[in-house]
This record gives C-alpha cells, structure tokens and sequence, in this order.
C-alpha cells in the first residue's frame, strides 16, 4: 500500500 | 504604501486560475525582490511557491515588507472582471485592511476599481532546500496537462519513471493499466515542443493524480512544464511566469509503506 506522505515531512519551518 | 503596476495583466488572472483551487487563502508577500506567495493546500500534501519579480512590472513601489492575506477564489472573481489586455495596479496602505486592484484598458478608455477586503492568516512558511534532482523533465506543457487528464480517467495515482528510454507515466485502476512513454526529442519546428530530459540517474516515483491536474491549471500560463524528480522527495513541476518569475509546485510522492 501506497502511503501519501505530507510535504512538511520533508520541507521544516523557516 | 504598495503600488505595482503590471502592463500584462491577463498573467495574474491565469496565475490565480492555477492557484485557487489548491489553495483557499494565502499570504502574498511584497519586498524589494518581487510579489511572492508560499502556501501548502488543505492536507498539507501539496505546496505552491509563486514569484513574480519586481523588474517584471512596469511600476513597483513597496516602502516596507508587506504580507497581504487574500481569499484566493475572491481574489480570483475580482480578477475575472479584468480583461485580457488591461494593466492591472495592486495598491495597499501600510496598515490597510484592504487591497484595491485597478483594472486600466490598453487605450485608457476605462478604468475600474476593486477594493477586496483583506484577511488575517496564520501561515507557515517552509524552508525549501535546494536540491540536486536525479533527472529533470521539460515537455510542452499541454502535453503533460493530457497526459494526467487521460490517466486519471483510469487511476488515482501516477507512476513517473524517468530511464535512458525516456519518461513514462503508468497508472492502474479498476478497468486496467496505462502507460505513455514520451522520449527526449529536440527535433522539433519550435523549442516549445521540445522534450528534454536531462537524467542522472533512474528515478520512479508515485503521485497522487489528483494534485497534478490541479498543478497542469497552470498550463495557460507556459509552453514548457518542467517536471525535476528525485528519489524520497517531493516532485517539482515548474511553470515559468513570463519573463517575470515562476509558479512551483511540490507534491509530496506516495510511499510504500
């Protein structure tokens, strides 16, 4: 199964 | 006090087109460098960076750093009342609760304008790293607008492998299984329907279609879509903004589990 990874897993708050 | 005076108006309706429906409300940002917006859309799956660079309009005066929250989907129906070919203005006070735009036709016949209340948002802004991409894709930018149109038709999900053969794009569902493969070629009339691809190393990837074609909104904007991939990262799909500045989005690949 595929899971749908969110884009703040990957990108941190600046 | 804000001022930015753009002769290609028609670019900021289609901009809005390929962001409002990704994402509800944003914060546009004004500095000294550009007109620019980051937001990520509900679930926080997908991300939007636009820049439109001062030097790309007529006029741009910004006194101090400004973040202006706009509803997206209002900001879009005030836009809409804008024609193709008027010079659009963007005005705001330092501590204004709204923001005027005003609509001028070519031969200065009409004028009109809008006054759009603005909004408070709480938004986080993301560091975005550079990154080395193992392959990058440029195609023309209708053709990969068909292509996630055509497959979403059959599935929920895009596989995007990019080998010495070219790229291909598969996707599975209920009804059965497609894939395009569409290769470098640069032989072509004109450089906007080219497909380069610049590979160093093979790279597969799973998406949700669902974001692309919200991404592909965008297409009006741009020949040329560029598609940079890596492996465990969100994918990147480029649509240049004029000779202005760009529209990125990132979408975070599905993973298996």
């Amino acid at each position: 199964v595929n899971q749908q990874r969110q884009i703040t897993s990957f990108f941190s708050k600046s | 006090m804000l001022e930015l005076r753009l002769v290609q108006g028609g670019l900021l309706k289609k901009v809005l087109d390929s962001l409002k429906d990704l994402v509800n409300d944003a914060n546009f940002d004004c500095s000294a460098t550009g007109f620019s917006l980051q937001a990520m859309d509900s679930s926080h799956v997908a991300l939007v960076a636009l820049l439109l660079r001062s030097e790309g309009f007529e006029h741009y005066r910004c006194d101090r750093n400004l973040s202006l929250g706009m509803n997206l989907s209002n900001m879009a129906k005030m836009l809409k009342c804008a024609g193709n070919d008027d010079i659009v203005t963007i005005k705001a006070d330092d501590a204004a609760d709204s923001v005027t735009f005003m609509f001028e036709s070519p031969n200065q016949d009409k004028i009109a304008d809008f006054d759009m209340k603005l909004m408070d948002i709480d938004s986080e802004h993301l560091g975005i790293p550079e990154a080395e991409f193992q392959a990058i894709v440029r195609m023309p930018s209708a053709e990969f607008a068909r292509i996630c149109k055509d497959l979403s038709t059959i599935g929920d999900t895009v596989v995007i492998s990019v080998t010495k053969e070219g790229v291909k794009f598969s996707t599975r569902g209920d009804i059965g299984t497609a894939n395009i493969v569409c290769r470098h070629n640069t032989s072509v009339d004109k450089p906007e329907e080219a497909t380069i691809i610049e590979m160093e190393e093979t790279v597969s990837l799973t998406f949700a279609l669902r974001y692309m074609n919200s991404f592909t909104k965008a297409t009006p904007l741009a020949n040329q879509v560029t598609i940079s991939l890596s492996s465990d990262l969100p994918v990147v799909v480029e649509y240049k903004v004029a000779e202005m500045g760009h529209i990125r989005f990132y979408l975070a690949p599905k993973i298996e589990e």
